[in-house]
């Protein structure tokens, strides 16, 4: 499962 | 997903129903501006990434710049009363006790421990998880030792809630479908969940059912 550095969520 | 557009939805409405509520009756018994003044710093913080216009979509992008206009308008509408009604802002200040310092605080070390990548934007973003999570407890702390609320506060708070409780089910359908797992996220929602866990019990008791809202 990846760590995303991506944050989408609000 | 659905878990997430509830979530964002229900802290909307918690939001409106703030500004609403203190824009019509002028009045801001029962609710913590420190509380108020931490959400605009969880979102100025957060949402810095607007800034190197990496915009994820025009409703994230939107809902962003909603969240913190509509944060620093509360705060506007609060000192607004300050001048319409003075006693009942005086009363606020004067039982909103809680020091901002010993919330902020450990939340800049937090942040400084827990991050993905020791940059100025992963570090603020961590920052505004652990504030979020704390930043409701001046206003519980609030209505923990006054023990009412009025009914805006108490459907404010519980909006608040839901939209970090339908966030759950948002990180376990993200886990399963995209395979993805934000752990500070995770760790730092449910924190914040827990503390309104005892909020939620006593207003489905008091609320709910009918009846004032009474702290023990």
């Amino acid at each position: 499962t990846s760590t995303p550095l991506e944050h989408d969520e609000l | 997903n659905i878990f997430r557009i509830l979530g964002d939805l229900s802290h909307l409405a918690s939001i409106v129903i703030l500004l609403r509520t203190v824009q019509k009756t002028q009045r801001v018994d029962g609710i913590s501006l420190k509380t108020q003044i931490l959400y605009v710093l969880v979102f100025c913080t957060r949402y810095l990434d607007l800034l190197t216009f990496r915009w994820k979509s025009v409703y994230n992008t939107l809902m962003k710049m909603v969240f913190i206009g509509a944060s620093v308008r509360v705060i506007q509408l609060i000192q607004g009363c300050k001048i319409q009604n003075p006693v009942a802002y005086k009363d606020m200040i004067f039982r909103d006790t809680l020091q901002i310092k010993y919330l902020v605080g450990p939340c800049a070390v937090l942040a400084l421990i827990f991050n993905y990548k020791f940059t100025l934007l992963e570090l603020c973003w961590s920052f505004s998880l652990w504030l979020e999570s704390v930043a409701i407890l001046p206003q519980l702390f609030m209505l923990s030792r006054s023990g009412k609320a009025s009914t805006l506060t108490t459907h404010y708070i519980f909006a608040l809630g839901l939209y970090r409780a339908l966030y759950i089910p948002n990180w376990i359908w993200r886990y399963y479908s995209e395979d993805r797992l934000e752990k500070l996220s995770v760790f730092t929602g449910l924190l914040q969940t827990a503390l309104y866990s005892d909020f939620f019990y006593i207003y489905y008791k008091k609320v709910v059912k009918g009846a004032g809202f009474e702290l023990p």
